[in-house]
């Protein structure tokens, strides 16, 4: 069966591509 | 792009491995909630690999995920203003 989402992964670091640059309309 | 195969994903080191799976989740997510992208990828990026490759093969499983990722993110926001407000009631 499919894994849950876990309530601990909130604390998860958030992933940007490599490359990545903010647009500022974030 | 071509699709991302088991085969490609063992062949790349483990370290590598969640970053090349990020690089193909982000732009799905980025689709559907540009704001939450950065954070939905990395709380996806916790489920193993090999169900993070299957999602990449099912848009649909793929995108019921994401909106779990969402409602689980939105409970845990829910819940920390109200910590915030019962704290700062005191």
């Amino acid at each position: 069966a499919p894994t849950s989402i876990s309530k601990l992964s909130v604390n998860a670091p958030e992933f940007y591509p490599s490359g990545y640059t903010p647009d500022f309309t974030d | 792009q071509e699709p991302l195969t088991a085969s490609m994903l063992a062949a790349a080191p483990p370290q590598e491995q969640k970053q090349i799976l990020g690089e193909r989740l982000y732009p799905l997510i980025h689709a559907m909630h540009p704001f939450l992208a950065g954070k939905i990828t990395g709380m996806l990026l916790e489920i193993d690999n090999s169900e993070l490759l299957l999602m990449l093969e099912s848009p649909e499983s793929l995108h019921s995920k994401i909106e779990e990722a969402v409602a689980v993110l939105q409970v845990h926001q829910m819940s920390e203003s109200s910590h915030k407000s019962a704290s700062t009631a005191f």
